[in-house]
């Protein structure tokens, strides 16, 4: 039987199926609300309580771990269709704090504060030696990667030029030795084979973004790009969307793995998210 | 300790509330 504390609390079982699906939608409202990086899906409920709210309702005070999928949060896959990023790619962990207040049937999330942490090295190398480790986006490696693969790209193709708008991204990889990066591009108003100075490209009013994975591979005399992008099919916004809180307010906690991106934060590093109210 | 019959016996360990199961991996 759940116990009551008197404290104006409850403790629930964190495997309790009415909070397993308060939890689910606190993860759902992460992924709409995070603005950089990739999504998440829950992993574990750490903690609840059930505090009791007059005159109605009740809030749910819940502790989840998340881990980042492979999905960037403008892919429109759901984000419980897209594959869990697994230790040996370098996994990215979420803790969250949600506050859920339950009323008349509604969910309504008031609360979300989230800091994402890169596994550790030791934890990748146990199981995997020779696999790439997450390193700073402002790494001279990372950089050039990204030029080159942008720059790639652009030269194949003979339509819309395409600029950077974040790296989401980027490891050290040391068999074979070399640098592979995730990034995400949109298109301009500019065409590729004649553009003279990149700055005087817009991006376009309906913003169509690209998705790229790309590695610069050392190679004796020299070094080997590839790249490969897709596009972020636009999707028709749900109509809850438009109910969303305030736009989340970012602000950048102390990188873990000091990746300070200089487009944009990566998962792997904290991040926390403070949002406003969205039913 | 001997259990007359009739006795409830002792209430097992209760399982902890949380944390919650692991859905895919522990870092």
């Amino acid at each position: 039987a759940p116990h009551n504390t008197g404290l104006g609390f409850k403790e629930v079982a964190c495997d309790d199926p009415e909070v397993e699906q308060v939890a689910l939608l606190a993860v759902d409202y992460l992924n709409q609300h995070l603005l950089h990086g990739f999504s998440h899906v829950l992993n574990r409920i750490d903690k609840v309580k059930l505090w009791f709210r007059r005159p109605v309702g009740v809030v749910y005070e819940l502790e989840l771990d998340t881990l980042e999928t492979t999905c960037h949060v403008l892919d429109p896959t759901p984000p419980a269709n897209c594959s869990v990023r697994q230790v040996t790619e370098h996994a990215v962990e979420g803790d969250c704090d949600f506050h859920v207040l339950k009323q008349d049937g509604k969910f309504t999330v008031f609360h979300s504060q989230c800091h994402s942490n890169p596994d550790s090295a030791e934890d990748v190398r146990k199981l995997c030696p020779n696999c790439g480790l997450l390193i700073p986006f402002n790494d001279t490696n990372v950089v050039r990667t990204v030029k080159a693969a942008l720059d790639t790209f652009n030269a194949q193709n003979n339509g819309t030029y395409f600029k950077l708008v974040e790296i989401s991204r980027a490891l050290n990889v040391p068999l074979p030795v070399s640098t592979s990066v995730e990034f995400v591009v949109a298109a301009t108003d500019c065409n590729a084979q004649e553009v003279t100075d990149p700055a005087k490209c817009n991006l376009l009013a309906e913003k169509q973004y690209g998705f790229c994975k790309a590695s610069l591979v050392q190679k004796l005399g020299g070094e080997e790009v590839s790249v490969a992008c897709k596009d972020f099919q636009k999707q028709p916004q749900p109509a809850s969307a438009n109910t969303a809180g305030p736009a989340p307010a970012v602000d950048q906690a102390a990188p873990a793995v000091d990746q300070a991106a200089p487009a944009a934060p990566s998962a792997g590093s904290p991040a926390s998210l403070v949002v406003g109210p969205m039913v | 300790k001997v259990v007359q019959p009739g006795m409830a016996g002792a209430a097992g360990p209760v399982a902890p509330l949380c944390p919650g199961r692991v859905r895919h991996f522990k870092i």
